[in-house]
């Protein structure tokens, strides 16, 4: 999965690529305070594609909110909801909308799922739909963030540890290895780090092609400008 | 804070009283819903954060529902089991720079009224020759009844007194009313509802910012003044015409990649109006480091003119690069003062500091935390005072702390902000004129207990010495103080000091003294132990937050170690609770207030993906 911090006061984003084996499940989200955790899990293609790079994509989320007692697991095929010992099942396949005390929701038949948390945080999650008898790949999901600010200062995680801002410098601008993918130095979290310019697909306005959207690329599994390294926001189940 | 038409804020009041430096300020107001339904109304004002909440209390039809300190894990597990059970609405805590706020919301029934009283203490610390007493008000609306009162005593007698608001208007200046007599100050604010408006007829309010008041006491003995009350003495020590000590300073200066930009602009901003402010006879020196350490020159030099333009066009030059290594940098610091003084290079009389100025965690060369404070401490050995400058939030303040303290010196906090030269200017001011090192308060072993600290490893010009502590014989005639301390000067003093009649010197107030002095003890007693608990053998550091908590609790102060709960009047298990944030919590909150304060109109999005 490619993970997108975009800065539009600074008129920049930052990227990296995180990968592990099909399977594995990261923490991304996690606020002790508001008592919200995210996890998300990945999926492999199919097959080994033709270059021998087994690309890893998100396929499950699971979403709790300790303190207004919600849990949401998203996956590629369905969504289930469960509040106050009650349990609804949405299908990605019909359009619906869900709005409670605690959290309101708009699914987009086959395409996007909105979800508010109250004074807490809202995101959105979007479906990739493949086709079914693609040779190497399959649906999954990404998870968009649109609104963190009433998270406490204690959020951390893959995506979290990013709400509170980030503070970089880039310089030393040069060629790289594609002539227009220059390379940089960024000087970042005490560290100075080799990044590459580069571009992510932002897929909220166009779920198909997606748009492209500048970014410094941070490389081996995003080390450096994440807290530690990616293995240590493996975590073992969903919830 | 409330649903304006249907709820009317009645009355907002501040009181603020202070005896000899300790403040106590009261904070009441007063709402009625009018509407025909329920409402929620809210309560949010804000607190100096060197001040403690000592009082809490909601009145609700004739019910006075009263705030209870307890200890905060005890009031954490209660605060969580109600959350579990989704019936509580509040966890009261916030912060800013020098403030901290508070906010409680209670349902009310229509035809109802709310009366609100909180109430904070605070030991005014003197700092560059003045007191200041900071009332940060800010109704939504234009109150029927708005006020500010402070009455100020000082035996010793006032010396200035100023009040001002960064609201006042030219029409609104008259209205501040101050009356003071020789110990006495009174000053209020009142404004009527119609003058509180911002133009006839229209909504919201011109009060809303920071009412101030700064004043000074009279100095007229060496030996300080000593106030005695219900069995407590204090001991205000801040001498005047003292000459300042030329000092030994160096620069330690932090040009890591992370302190690009516009920590490291005004970093040489301030750095080029520090050397400004040098006094000749001072001597300095320049250390810049990354991964790297460089100095400017290889021993101090004598602050001419012609020094300081060099070391100016030096400064102007520092580029950010790299990574921090603070181990490596504050060692060769220690180095080039000790290296000076040993081949007698630096006056005999005079006082030697390193200024370390940084924005993050030591990330190269020695990084454990705990082996560079040995490190430092161990080379000092208690021979030169270090001053941390922690710039930005990305910096482990509490390594800063600790290791100021353990070496004579202290940590402050420099925030990220336009202001942010200024405030190192600031820091550099309140700790550029030593008058007197390692100075000795020392009363009758006999007589004393409970004495707070009555060491101190040096006194600045325009700051003042507290010490208080119990007094075993409550008829104490003659009470003899010494006071010892090396300066240009050796300074020594013996005197004795008597209780003075509190009838005779406030006639119509000799009942205003009461508790305060044995709650400026307490408050002292606690700060100190607070800070004990952070440095020190595990035991030692146990020892203190545990005599810390004991005393938060005895006397009912919302400390980090405490929280007070008052339990909202529509159930039994839904209280609110009113927090005090440690320094860390603090800076977590300065960073997530920042990213909100500044939030652009296309806010950041995060997200994860694949192509």
């Amino acid at each position: 999965p490619h993970f997108m911090i975009e800065l539009p006061d600074k008129n920049d984003a930052l990227c990296f690529n995180i990968n592990d084996k099909p399977g594995t499940i990261f923490n991304l989200v996690r606020d002790p305070v508001s008592g919200i955790l995210v996890n998300g899990q990945i999926i492999g293609d199919k097959k080994i594609p033709p270059d021998g790079v087994i690309n890893t994509y998100f396929y499950r989320f699971g979403i709790t909110h300790w303190t207004l007692g919600v849990r949401l697991e998203v996956n590629t095929e369905f969504i289930t909801v469960y509040q106050g010992g009650e349990r609804i099942k949405l299908l990605w396949s019909a359009p619906s909308s869900l709005k409670g005390p605690n959290v309101d929701m708009v699914l987009t038949k086959d395409r996007s799922l909105m979800v508010t948390l109250k004074d807490s945080v809202k995101f959105v999650i979007l479906l990739h739909k493949v086709w079914e008898k693609h040779p190497y790949h399959r649906d999954y999901l990404g998870f968009y963030t649109l609104d963190s600010h009433l998270l406490s200062p204690s959020a951390h995680g893959l995506l979290g540890q990013f709400y509170h801002g980030i503070e970089y410098e880039v310089s030393d601008l040069r060629p790289g290895e594609v002539p227009e993918r220059p390379d940089a130095t960024m000087f970042v979290k005490g560290q100075q780090l080799n990044v590459t310019r580069g571009w992510q697909r932002d897929f909220r306005n166009d779920v198909k092609n997606g748009e492209n959207v500048p970014c410094w690329f941070i490389h081996n599994n995003g080390t450096g400008i994440i807290d530690g390294d990616a293995s240590d926001y493996i975590v073992s189940g969903l919830f | 804070n409330a649903d304006v038409g249907t709820v009317e804020v009645h009355s907002f009041t501040v009181d603020c009283a202070v005896r000899s430096r300790f403040a106590r300020t009261i904070m009441t107001s007063t709402a009625i819903n009018k509407g025909n339904a329920a409402r929620e109304i809210s309560f949010e004002v804000e607190l100096p954060k060197t001040a403690f909440i000592s009082n809490f209390s909601m009145e609700i039809e004739e019910q006075v529902y009263v705030g209870q300190v307890k200890e905060k894990e005890k009031a954490k597990q209660q605060y969580d089991k109600a959350v579990s059970a989704g019936k509580t609405a509040g966890l009261v805590k916030a912060s800013g720079r020098k403030m901290e706020k508070f906010s409680v919301s209670v349902n009310i029934a229509s035809n109802s009224k709310v009366t609100f009283v909180m109430t904070y203490e605070e030991l005014l610390q003197r700092t560059l020759g003045q007191y200041e007493i900071v009332i940060r008000v800010k109704p939504k609306e234009p109150v029927q009844e708005f006020k500010i009162v402070s009455n100020i005593f000082e035996p010793q007698g006032i010396s200035y007194i100023d009040a001002h608001a960064t609201f006042l208007t030219n029409d609104l200046l008259p209205l501040v009313e101050k009356t003071v007599t020789d110990k006495k100050a009174h000053i209020s604010f009142s404004p009527t509802i119609e003058q509180q408006r911002k133009c006839p007829d229209c909504p919201g309010t011109i009060i809303d910012g920071d009412f101030i008041i700064k004043y000074d006491v009279n100095r007229d003995k060496n030996l300080g003044d000593i106030q005695i009350a219900n069995g407590y003495f204090v001991h205000f020590f801040a001498p005047k015409d003292l000459t300042r000590l030329p000092k030994n300073v160096v620069f330690v200066i932090d040009r890591s990649g992370s302190m690009s930009g516009t920590k490291m602009q005004q970093t040489r901003e301030a750095m080029i109006k520090i050397l400004e402010d040098l006094h000749p006879e001072d001597h300095f020196g320049i250390i810049k480091f990354d991964s790297s350490v460089d100095s400017w020159r290889n021993s101090l030099s004598l602050a001419t003119e012609e020094n300081i333009s060099e070391a100016m066009a030096y400064v102007k030059k520092i580029a950010h690069r790299g990574s921090t290594n603070i181990n490596a940098a504050v060692l060769k610091a220690v180095d080039m003062l000790v290296t000076d003084r040993e081949a007698k290079r630096l006056p005999e009389k005079s006082i030697d500091m390193i200024i370390l100025l940084t924005d993050g965690d030591p990330t190269t060369g020695e990084t454990r935390i705990p082996v560079i404070q040995e490190n430092v401490r161990n080379a000092i050995g208690g021979n030169m005072s270090l001053y941390g400058l922690g710039f930005g939030n990305d910096v482990d303040y509490g390594f800063l702390d600790v290791m100021s303290r353990e070496n004579k010196g202290l940590a402050r906090r420099i925030y990220t902000g336009a202001d942010a030269a200024l405030q190192l200017q600031g820091f550099y001011d309140e700790v550029s004129s030593p008058l007197l090192l390692d100075v000795d308060l020392r009363y009758p072993d006999n007589a004393v207990e409970s004495l707070t600290t009555n060491h101190f490893s040096q006194l600045f010009n325009g700051s003042e010495i507290i010490v208080a502590g119990r007094l075993t014989d409550n008829d104490i005639d003659n009470f003899p103080v010494e006071v010892y301390g090396q300066g240009f000067e050796d300074f020594s003093e013996i005197g004795q000091f008597s209780a003075v009649d509190w009838s005779v010197m406030y006639p119509e107030d000799d009942y205003i003294f009461g508790d305060f002095t044995e709650r400026l003890w307490a408050y002292l007693t606690i700060q100190q132990l607070l800070e004990k608990s952070k440095t020190g053998a595990a035991d030692e550091k146990a020892n203190a937050t545990a005599k810390a908590l004991d005393m938060s609790l005895q006397y009912s102060f919302v400390t980090p170690l405490t929280s007070m709960v008052v339990t909202k009047p529509e159930a039994d298990d839904s209280p609110m609770i009113a927090d005090k944030l440690t320094e860390e919590q603090r800076q977590q909150a300065e960073r997530s207030g920042g990213v909100s304060y500044y939030r652009p109109s296309t806010p950041p999005t995060y997200f994860v993906d694949g192509d």
